[in-house]
């Protein structure tokens, strides 16, 4: 473990107790993506298997148990309990465009062809574009509420975090996993506008960008 | 480097 990977876990870890509560306390997800959270979901079902095989740390069964619940948690919050708030009719991203490649890609394109490994592979590149629903979202309504773009800005951070943290690995332990690292660069790319827009409108106080 | 199949990663 370095001062990176558990900055990251720590800022992910924000991102999703930031939505949780903002979506428990306004008792709404106008302006979430139900679709994203369903893919996260799908991302750590997928990639926490292993809880059933091996133990690694208490950390890592801690936080693995915190993130499925909190993910179905909130699932569970958009799709039923605040299913009244939730804007379907701007949530339209074609999730299948995303399943079915990553689908394909993981079978042929992973470390070893073994069930548990492959469902790791496709939660590795699901997960790297499982927020495009949620960007799509707020580029089709225009603007994000000040939460939840605090919500992404986190979410972006922990794996630009993680970057470096493969950096870290590389150079004192020679610990390498190219999987990893190239699903984790396209997935901090696809945060990149957004990181800009945030930075930016954050100064000027707005208290919702506007991504063009 | 060594290609590995545990992760120790979240």
């Amino acid at each position: 473990m370095n001062i990176f990977r558990l900055t990251g876990d720590l800022s992910h870890l924000a991102a999703i107790i930031i939505l949780l509560l903002k979506i428990w306390k306004t008792r709404s997800c106008a302006g979430i993506s139900g679709k994203s959270q369903v893919l996260f979901a799908l991302v750590f079902t997928t990639r926490y298997l292993d809880l059933l095989t091996s133990f690694i740390s208490l950390y890592n069964t801690t936080m693995k148990i915190i993130y499925i619940g909190c993910a179905y948690a909130t699932v569970y919050l958009i799709y039923m309990k605040f299913k009244a708030t939730y804007d379907g009719n701007h949530d339209t991203f074609r999730v299948e465009f995303l399943v079915v490649p990553v689908g394909g890609l993981a079978f042929l394109v992973n470390h070893d062809f073994s069930p548990l490994e492959i469902l790791w592979t496709f939660s590795i590149y699901l997960e790297s574009v499982a927020i495009l629903p949620q960007l799509f979202m707020i580029s089709k309504t225009g603007e994000a509420e000040t939460i939840t773009t605090h919500y992404l800005f986190f979410l972006g951070l922990y794996r630009a975090l993680y970057l470096i943290n493969w950096i870290w690995r590389f150079y004192f332990e020679g610990f390498f996993d190219m999987i990893a690292i190239v699903a984790g660069v396209v997935q901090t790319i696809l945060y990149c506008d957004f990181f800009y827009l945030y930075v930016t409108k954050g100064e000027s106080g707005s208290n919702k960008i506007n991504p063009a | 480097w060594r290609r590995h199949v545990n992760h120790d990663e979240l």
